[in-house]
Formats: C-alpha cells, sequence, structure tokens
C-alpha cells in the first residue's frame, strides 16, 4: 500500500502545475524514502527527474516500492477541485493497480471527495542516467543564480529572438539572444564559492569555459518551476544536455535536463 | 540555423 497526504496548495501540487506545458504523461515510483517521478516533453528535447522525499508530506507511507504511469493533466484537474485548507490523500491499494484514489477532507472533516484516477502506460518516460553525483562531475561549468532573476532572463530574451546561448567562464556568465530586430547581452559577474548566497550568482564548479545555444521555449518551462523556488543550478557540458536544477528540503531536488540546439 | 538535438543523443532508454 502507497499513501500520503498534503494539505491543498503544497509543493507538490505547485510543481505539478507548474510542469503541464512540457509534460502529458508520468512515470511516478515510490518506495519508503519517497515519490519520485520522471517524465520526458513530446517533442523528447526535455527530461524532467524529481524527487520529493518522504518528509515533505503531511503524511507517508509505502509498504512495497511502486511504479506507475500518471496522465499528469487529469491528476492537477482533480487536485484544481479541492477547496481551500483541504486535506489531500493520494492512495494505491495492493488489491487494485489500475488506479489511484485522490480523497479530499474539508478542515472540519464533515465532507470528503473520493476520486479514482485511471492508471496509463508511462514506460517509455524512462531513461537511464547516471547517478546524479557521478553525473555532475561531468559538467563544465555549474552556477546558482536567483531563480527570479532566471525567469527574468528568458522573459527578456525571448522578445527578441527564440533562441538563447548561454555561456559561462571564470569571469562570466551571459545570457544573450540576436534576432532580426535586435540583440540582448545579460552579463552576471559570478561569486565563486561553494556555499552561494541566495541573492547572488555563484559559479560553483568550473573545469573550462563552455557555450550551449538553447530553444527559449523550454527554458522558459524550466524558469517557471525553478521560481517555485529560490535558486536554480544551472550544469552546462558540451557532452551533456543542460541541466537546471532545485533543492527540494535537504534530499529533495527537481533536476531538468534540456537538450542543447548544434549548429551543424 | 542551429538544429535541435534530442535527448536520445544523452541517454539511451531504461
Amino acid at each position: 500500500m502507497f499513501e500520503l497526504t498534503m494539505a491543498k496548495g503544497s509543493i507538490l501540487q505547485g510543481v505539478l502545475e507548474a510542469i503541464l506545458d512540457l509534460v502529458n504523461v508520468a512515470n511516478v515510483d515510490c518506495s519508503s524514502k519517497g515519490f519520485s517521478l520522471q517524465a520526458l516533453d513530446t517533442e523528447h528535447v526535455v527530461f524532467l527527474s524529481l524527487f520529493f522525499p518522504s518528509e515533505v508530506f503531511r503524511s507517508y507511507r509505502c509498504d512495497e516500492d511502486c511504479s506507475m504511469g500518471i496522465a499528469i493533466a487529469d491528476m492537477v484537474d482533480l487536485l484544481r477541485a479541492s477547496n481551500d485548507g483541504d486535506i489531500i490523500t493520494i492512495k494505491v491499494t495492493d488489491q487494485n493497480f489500475e488506479d489511484i484514489t485522490i480523497t479530499f477532507e474539508s478542515p472540519d472533516k464533515t465532507k470528503t471527495t473520493d476520486m479514482d484516477l485511471q492508471l496509463v502506460d508511462a514506460r517509455s518516460h524512462r531513461l537511464k542516467i547516471s547517478e546524479w553525483h557521478d553525473m555532475e562531475s561531468e559538467y563544465q561549468a555549474i552556477f546558482c543564480m536567483p531563480s527570479a532573476q532566471f525567469m527574468l532572463n528568458c522573459k527578456s530574451l525571448s522578445v527578441i529572438d527564440d533562441d538563447v546561448v548561454i555561456r559561462v567562464n571564470e569571469e562570466v556568465i551571459s545570457f544573450s539572444t540576436k534576432g532580426k530586430s535586435g540583440c540582448v547581452n545579460i552579463s552576471h559577474v559570478p561569486n565563486k564559492t561553494d556555499n552561494p548566497e541566495k541573492a547572488s550568482v555563484t559559479l560553483t564548479h568550473m573545469r573550462g569555459p563552455v557555450s550551449l545555444t538553447l530553444n527559449l521555449r523550454y527554458m522558459k518551462s524550466c524558469a517557471k518551476v525553478s521560481t517555485l523556488f529560490d535558486q536554480v543550478k544551472i550544469g552546462l557540458s558540451t557532452k551533456l544536455p543542460l541541466m537546471v536544477e532545485c533543492k527540494i528540503a535537504e534530499k529533495g531536488y527537481i533536476r531538468y535536463f534540456v537538450a542543447p540546439k548544434i549548429t551543424e | 540555423q542551429p538544429k535541435q538535438q534530442v535527448l536520445s543523443r544523452f541517454f539511451s532508454p531504461k
């Protein structure tokens, strides 16, 4: 049996709302440690991997590891029907592994709403990626910035063109674009520390200068999720997709992997 | 014009 409860408007609900513009169906794995979700966008440019540790929920129970495909848009639609103050329970029982049950309970416990959502096949939404601690060392540059700044950069650039070039070296981190009507270049002089301050742009890992071209549509989606958190961490490598990460509590995370564009 | 790559270039299916 798997069962988690959360208050309406909790961070999981906010994240599910924010990933809707990229993701239809997601693969969810539950273990005693927490709730993880993986999904690919329909064009296979963005892979989303998130992990919510059990302690971020109001209550959490998972007797046996389970894996299921969930139609995220349908789930979000159901969750939107909850009222302020409701406690939301998501439950899968061992006897019935064809659907999940979502329950809303009003704060005064006088009203309960039960809904069943059919599970779907989401096996094609899995990708084999290395353990993160191995992978992080493969990035040529990793920096952190306030997520509001990241969103502002993406919005400012998308006025001019569909693409952004992100360049990182020891001295500067820049976001630039060039279109028919002009060009924009936003440069940040980074701090260099392992312990980034919340309000600044910090270069935490640097093995050499690197630049990548990315479609701003995907970057704006990543930025939308990141604004649920204070800081965003961005990793660049010429051999890996761009990584955009937000931390959830101590052990949790949301990671986007975005395939860059390449000049032929 | 730069061409969009897809993730299968970097990761294999599980």
